[in-house]
């Protein structure tokens, strides 16, 4: 579903360039539970988000389903993003002007055909799995850490995404909630075939992981596959 | 130093209340070194404002070296914060406009009396304590959140406060870096007898700490001392 090829990532800085990725290699396949390790600052979240089509690489492509994304238009990908994919952010990046039931409903109503019933259902649904049934006029700034990660853990998985890139899902969350989350997780990658790729310093994430991708100063310095489900 | 009496805490929520703290009972004494733990929503962001003088109790009351905090001035509270407290926020709260040095460099501006020579040398020592010193010119916005994170910690520990209330300071480091961060942290508590209240889920905090305190749904359920020193 995903392959990565020699991707680099250049950030400026000043007069400097800050080189967070260098020719990593990648590929995740259809059904995978992956997870990417690392330490502060090695270039997991830049990864994740040019896997996510929220950042271009400076060299190097990503292919979605056989299409390199940099060449797709703004439409395609806005449309791939929309209905390919989920994305848990790790700074949750939650719309502060709308409830946490609009913050869930928003990506099922950009992807439009989906009457308010079953949009309903499915909101309140996923809010129920997550544990914010009681939640829901909350605006962010009314909710704790780890209520505002599961709100965005929902928005993520409301569309029934192909493919969840989750940046460090379990951070702020104790660990009865946060094995909540993983059981939800780990039980659509199994019933529907979601494919997961996490970023995580949690081992919990990483021991359900079917794979480990060690990354070190932006670059991946282990790839183990392992059959772990 | 701190005593928290009959704390409870009640959030405006459209025509309702949602009471986040009922009556909680709590004494940290100087050279503590506490945690708060608790599920998601348990009400340990709450407490800690409270302690750090960022919110006002609905009711109770919360004494700091023998002053009732909410009887002191404006102007009290600001010397307070500045002068005998350091505050790690969960959500880091970092200046966006200031570079990583400026943004350490802030509480020691504001406190006023030290020359620019002591200031960056006190901002630059602090800064290498937390590996950061090759990030000194970054925005937060140009930093990983694990940097951010200890871009957060630096800035709370460069006045070499009396008290420091850290929630969540490790959430989004990994094993290596957050155990470089715990022990310049029980250094401090060590050497120079500061107060540390952290609130964690991470269990590498909880087992450093000399006394867990378990909150939940707003209340203190366990108030473990032990000698752990
Ligand atoms: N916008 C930016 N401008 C300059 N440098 C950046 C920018 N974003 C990230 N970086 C740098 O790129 C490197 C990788 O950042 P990235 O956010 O991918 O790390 P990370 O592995 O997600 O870390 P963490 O675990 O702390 O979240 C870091 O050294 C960071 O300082
Ligand atoms: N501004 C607010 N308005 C309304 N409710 C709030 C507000 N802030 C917090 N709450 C509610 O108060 C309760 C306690 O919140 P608090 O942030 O103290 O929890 P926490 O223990 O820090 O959780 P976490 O581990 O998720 O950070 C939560 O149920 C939360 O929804
Ligand atoms: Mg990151
Ligand atoms: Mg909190």
């Amino acid at each position: 579903i995903i392959e990565v090829r020699g991707v680099t990532k250049d950030y400026p800085l000043g007069q400097l360039t800050v080189r967070a990725l260098h020719g990593v290699e990648l590929c995740v396949d259809r059904g995978e539970f992956t997870t990417i390790a690392g330490p502060s600052g090695s270039g997991k979240t830049t990864l994740l988000n040019l896997i996510g089509c929220v950042d271009v690489p400076t060299g190097g492509s990503v292919v979605f389903d056989g299409a390199v994304t940099s060449s797709l238009s703004d439409r395609e990908l806005t449309r791939l993003r929309l209905e390919k994919l989920g994305f848990i952010f790790q700074s949750f990046n939650l719309v502060q002007v709308l409830s946490v039931f609009q913050n869930v409903e928003l990506p099922l109503l950009l992807q439009g055909g989906i009457d308010v019933a079953e949009r309903k259902r499915r909101v309140e649904s996923i809010l129920d799995r997550v544990g914010l049934s009681r939640f829901l006029r909350h605006r962010p700034n009314e909710l704790s850490g780890g209520q505002r990660q599961r709100v965005a853990i929902a928005r993520a998985l409301v569309t029934k995404p192909r493919l969840v890139l989750a940046d460090e899902p379990t951070a702020n969350l104790d660990s009865v909630t946060g094995n909540s989350i993983l059981e939800l997780m780990k039980e659509l990658n199994q019933q529907d075939g979601t494919t997961f790729i996490f970023s995580t310093h949690d081992h919990r994430v990483m021991e359900l992981a079917s794979r480990i991708v060690r990354v070190q100063d932006g670059r991946v310095v282990e790839d183990g596959r392992g059959d772990k489900s």
